[in-house]
This record gives structure tokens, C-alpha cells and sequence, in this order.
């Protein structure tokens, strides 16, 4: 809890606290410092609250025309399967025909997790128990999708680190397809960010990049005690927007990211 | 040489000379960045760099020609220490011995227990494996999935009571004379009381030979109060630190380490049944030093 006073040593220190704690990282900190100590005033709260507005930017909605396709891709366990569920939800809720793939033809029951999640919001998914082509199957899935005039296609991916250069090769080569095969399908995609997880986040994104364009990022697990603060610098350094956050593990607890909420959160 | 290998650390401080009490704030200050920089928990860290300046003062580097390099050896030394300079072994005493994963949701703990199972019965142990996560989708799916891969059985109860669950495989266990039973738990908040409740209700019913902290290597800051948390629930024996086949510094082991007092005993490197070894403080030290 942050108390509103005039700087002094001893508030910038525990501001910096406060800020790393929730893994802003040293040099988002440092930048905020810096704009504390040069404007020293009353109430230096409402200057770092004003910045990181600022740097948030305003409320980035996706814009999802039909017929739109939706990779959602990340590093392993940070909840993608979970959330393409979420997503499925919250477009379906606003009308629109959603039809799911399950590409990640890898792990253990992937499929069966998506199935679960597909029966429960009565949305068709498209899969192949035998294919180890994530490709091929995400071929079958836009074919479908194009025969049945659905508005939006999501599709679940493999968990994945950036460390495995044959892995983001397969995520260039499902954009390919996308692109080269299914032109008329808009694409958008989107990482989940665990809120859990430190400074690597920011390489992550870096490095995901490099091989398929990020719209934006869904921030998970934001019920936990974590907050997340790398979205400071994935914003700042990598220009990508948060563009919903996840708050538990059933359908519903998906939430648009406000910039507004979120900084109070920080600040207390 | 030691000053190849920290070229960072060395580097910063290099630039300050003679290591004296005038410029000691501003090395620790550096050091202290390093570590902030590979995740190591703000206060881990301060604790951390006040130790090693009572050691450093105590050796009377301070007052040495090469004040840099003595100071990161120092700082290694103590590092690789504070990791556990002692391999840990499982206990594998129990007839059946028990093994109780837990963690936060994604960790590993699934992929952990398969790879756990796969090493005991390269060491002839009869293994069962035990599907007690009745709340995510397919979990049950997924451990059987595994169990055929590394071809171990799975006890599980469809969508029952987990509790119950492990009671009653661990009994099963011991009229087949199975040599260790891992149980694969629900991933859980430590702040949900229900979850954590429950945990503890396994733990208290089944009194496991090791109950094993399973923490993703990325974690970030908070990883001082979610391993807190799991190490106040329960009498925790080691860690198993996942996912270091990424490139995250991994200075979240120093903050688990130091918070729950118990050894790290395994690494995850790998998605594949065989990605398991024993954790090595060394690598680990170099790895967070940068
Ligand atoms: N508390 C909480 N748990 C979440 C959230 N999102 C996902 N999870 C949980 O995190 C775990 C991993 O979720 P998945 O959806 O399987 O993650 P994934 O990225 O698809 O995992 P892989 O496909 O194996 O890489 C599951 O236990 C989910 O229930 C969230 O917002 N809050
Ligand atoms: N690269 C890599 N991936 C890993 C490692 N350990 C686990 N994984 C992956 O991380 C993801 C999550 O693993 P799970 O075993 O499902 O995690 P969990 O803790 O059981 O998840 P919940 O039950 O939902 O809490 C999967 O994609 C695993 O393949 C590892 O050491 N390295
Ligand atoms: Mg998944
Ligand atoms: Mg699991």
C-alpha cells in the first residue's frame, strides 16, 4: 500500500519495491523513477499512474471481420487451450459463428482437453487423432470453416519454446498456409502471457515475433497473487497491446483488459 | 577463468577499481541488478548480497589487488551453495514409497510424474501412477496417455474424490507390491483455501514419503509467495524446477530455495518422457549469473 506523499528516499524506495514485486523489471522501473524524481511533486502516485496510462495506451479491441482465422500460440503451460476456449465463449456471446481447431498435434490428450471444452460450448472443432502435421490439420480446419461460412475460426497450438527453432519453424509454416492458401481469411494472433513467469516473458514475445506477427497478448492467471507487470515493456518495447486478461480456469473468466483497473491494481 | 564466464558482472565491476567502503553500495547495487535481472526476488537477492558482503569482509578481499574477480567468486561460491551443493535423493523407503506432486497450474506436474515413473522403472522399480485431478479437462486422459507411452499403469477413479483417490491407490499399491506410487495432483492457487485444503487432506490421509514443490524455472517474482505458501501447507522434501530447456535465467530457484528451505532435486529439460535430471547448482549458478 503506497501512501500519498511528497517523494522522499523513502517512498521512491518502496515505490521501486512495489514495482518490482510485480515484475515490471528494472529498466520499466528505472524509466518511472527517473520521471518521479524529476517532477518531485505532491501526490507523485497520480504521475506514475498518468505515465503508465500513458504507456498502456488506450483500450485495443481486435477487430474481428468475417471470415477471420486467430492463432493462439505461447510458451508451454501458460494456459493457450484454456483460453481459446474463453475466446470461443466471448465470441460466440457476441454472435458470431466460431469454429475450433485443434492443432497441437503433440502433447499428450491436447485434443481430448479441446474436446472437453468444445462439447461444453456446443461449438464444432475440427481435429485429426492421427496427424502429427499441425499444418495438415489447420488445412482441414479452414477448409471447413470456408464450406460453412463461419465468421471466426480459433486455433489452439502446441506449447512451444522459443529455444526450438524447429517449433517457431512450424508456427511460420501454418501462418504460410493461412496467407498462401486461405487468403480471404483475416489473421490475427494472440500469445498468452502466464503472469506467473519473469523478465523471460519479454523475450518470448520478441522471439515468437520473428515468426508470426503478434496482435496482442492475453495476460493468464491474473487471479493468482502475480501481476504480471511485463506488459509495461511488451507494450513500451515490442508494441504489443494486452488485450484480455484470464481470471480462472472455467469459460467465463475471461476479462477485456482495462488499462484504468489494472494500474490501480498496481498502485493499491 | 572465471571473469570470462560473469562477463557482465565483471564488467560493471571492473569499472569501480579497488573494491572499498565507498564504493561498496555501488557494486552491491550491481550485483543486486544481475540478479533482479534473472529473477530473483528483490528481497532474496538484498539478503542474498548482505551474506556475501559478511563473507567477503571476512576474507579480506576487500582489501586485494584483483577486488572484481575475488568478489565474483565470492558471489559464485555462495550462490552454488545457497542452490544446495548436495545432490538430493528421493526416499524410496516406503512400501509402497509415496510421492505427492503439487503446484501452481502448468507447472509440469503431469509431464513431471511421467517422466519421474519412466526413470524408476529404468531402475527396475514397479511404478503406479495416480490420476487425481478430477478438474481439468482430460487430465485423467493425459496421465493414462503417458502411462502407455512409458507403459506404467494409471490407477484413477474417473471424476471422483481425489482424496479418496490416493487412499485407495496407495492401498492397491500395497497388496501388488508396487514399489513407488506417484500421485498427480490438480494444479492449485495458493491463495484458493478449498484447493490448498485439499492437498493437505491428501497428504494427511496418505503420509507420502516425498511431497514434491513442481515450479515452472520461469517464475518471476512471486515465486517467494506462492513457494512460501505451498512450503507452510505442507512438510514440502524438494522442488522440481521445469522447463530449463528455455532460456530464463532462472533465478526463481534461488527465491524457492531460500523460502522453503528444501532441496531442488530435479530439472525438467525437455517435453520428452526421458527429460529429467538431477538438479545441478553449478549449471544453475552459471545459468543466473549470466
Ligand atoms: N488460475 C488460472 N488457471 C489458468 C488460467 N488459464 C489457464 N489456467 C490453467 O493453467 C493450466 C494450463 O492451461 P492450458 O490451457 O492447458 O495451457 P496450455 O498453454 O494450453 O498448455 P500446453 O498446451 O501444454 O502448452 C490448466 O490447469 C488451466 O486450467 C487462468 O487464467 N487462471
Ligand atoms: N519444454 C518443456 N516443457 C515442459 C517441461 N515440463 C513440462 N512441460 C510442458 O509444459 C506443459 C504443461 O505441462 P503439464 O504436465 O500439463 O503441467 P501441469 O502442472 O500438470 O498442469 P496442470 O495440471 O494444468 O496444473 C506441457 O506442454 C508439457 O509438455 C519441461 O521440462 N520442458
Ligand atoms: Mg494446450
Ligand atoms: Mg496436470
Amino acid at each position: 500500500q503506497i501512501v500519498k506523499e511528497k517523494v522522499s528516499l523513502q517512498s521512491l524506495e518502496q515505490l521501486e519495491e512495489t514495482l518490482l514485486a510485480s515484475d515490471l523489471g528494472l529498466s520499466t522501473v528505472d524509466d518511472i523513477l527517473d520521471i518521479v524524481k524529476k517532477h518531485s511533486k505532491e501526490n507523485f502516485i497520480n504521475e506514475v499512474a498518468d505515465y503508465m496510462q500513458q504507456s498502456l495506451g488506450h483500450e485495443k479491441e481486435l477487430e474481428i471481420k468475417s471470415p477471420s482465422v486467430m492463432l493462439v500460440v505461447g510458451v508451454n503451460g501458460t494456459g493457450k487451450t484454456t483460453t481459446v476456449a474463453k475466446l470461443a465463449k466471448y465470441y460466440k456471446d457476441q454472435g458470431k459463428s466460431v469454429l475450433l481447431v485443434a492443432a497441437d498435434t503433440y502433447r499428450a490428450a491436447a485434443i481430448a482437453q479441446l474436446h472437453q471444452w468444445s462439447k461444453r460450448l456446443n461449438v464444432r472443432m475440427v481435429c485429426n487423432e492421427k496427424s502429427q502435421d499441425p499444418t495438415s490439420v489447420l488445412f482441414d480446419g479452414l477448409k471447413s470453416a470456408k464450406s460453412e461460412n463461419i465468421d471466426l475460426v480459433i486455433v489452439d497450438t502446441a506449447g512451444r519454446l522459443h529455444t526450438y527453432k524447429n517449433l517457431m519453424n512450424e508456427l511460420e509454416k501454418m501462418v504460410r498456409v493461412i496467407r498462401d492458401r486461405f487468403p480471404e481469411f483475416n489473421l490475427c494472433s494472440i500469445m498468452t502471457i502466464d503472469a506467473n513467469l519473469g523478465q523471460n516473458s519479454l523475450h518470448q514475445v520478441r522471439e515468437f515475433a520473428k515468426s508470426v506477427h503478434l496482435d496482442g497478448a492475453v495476460l493468464t492467471k491474473m487471479d493468482g497473487t502475480a501481476r504480471g507487470g511485463i506488459v509495461f515493456a511488451l507494450k513500451n518495447e515490442l508494441d504489443l497491446p494486452v488485450l484480455f486478461i484470464g481470471i480462472g480456469e472455467e469459460l467465463n473468466d475471461l476479462n477485456e483488459f482495462a488499462a484504468d483497473e489494472y494500474i490501480n491494481s498496481l498502485l493499491g | 577463468q572465471i571473469t570470462d564466464r560473469f562477463d557482465t558482472i565483471f564488467r560493471r565491476l571492473r569499472g569501480l577499481g579497488k573494491i572499498t567502503d565507498t564504493n561498496i553500495q555501488e557494486t552491491s547495487r550491481e550485483i543486486r541488478r544481475v540478479l533482479l535481472e534473472a529473477d530473483v526476488n528483490l528481497q532474496v537477492a538484498r539478503d542474498f548480497i548482505t551474506h556475501v558482503k559478511v563473507k567477503a569482509e571476512g576474507t579480506k578481499v576487500l582489501k586485494s589487488i584483483k577486488p572484481g574477480e575475488q568478489f565474483i567468486k565470492i558471489i559464485y561460491e555462495e550462490l552454488i551453495h545457497v542452490l544446495g551443493d548436495e545432490t538430493a535423493e528421493i526416499d524410496l523407503n516406503g512400501k509402497p514409497s509415496v510421492i505427492l506432486m503439487a503446484g501452481l497450474q502448468g507447472s509440469g506436474k503431469t509431464t513431471t510424474c511421467a517422466k519421474l515413473a519412466k526413470m524408476f522403472t529404468n531402475q527396475n522399480k514397479k511404478v503406479l501412477m495416480v490420476a487425481a485431478d478430477v478438474y481439468r479437462p482430460a487430465a485423467i486422459e493425459q496421465l493414462q496417455s503417458l502411462g502407455r507411452q512409458i507403459d506404467v499403469p494409471v490407477y484413477d477413479e474417473g471424476l471422483g474424490d481425489p482424496v479418496a483417490i490416493c487412499v485407495n491407490a496407495v492401498a492397491k499399491a500395497k497388496s501388488e507390491k508396487v514399489d513407488i506410487v506417484i500421485l498427480d495432483t490438480a494444479g492449485r492457487l495458493h491463495i484458493d483455501g478449498e484447493m490448498m485444503n485439499e492437498i493437505q487432506h491428501i497428504w494427511d490421509e496418505v503420509k507420502p514419503n516425498e511431497i514434491l514443490f513442481v515450479a515452472d524455472s520461469m517464475t518471476g517474482q512471486d515465486a517467494v509467495t506462492s513457494a512460501k505458501a505451498f512450503s507452510e501447507a505442507l512438510p514440502l522434501t524438494g522442488t522440481i524446477l521445469t522447463k530449463l530447456d528455455g532460456d530464463a535465467r532462472g533465478g526463481a530457484a534461488v527465491s524457492i530455495r531460500q523460502v522453503t528451505g528444501t532441496p531442488i532435486k530435479f530439472a525438467g529439460v525437455s517435453e520428452k518422457m526421458d527429460g529429467l535430471e538431477p538438479f545441478n547448482p553449478k549449471q544453475m549458478a552459471d545459468r543466473i549469473l549470466g
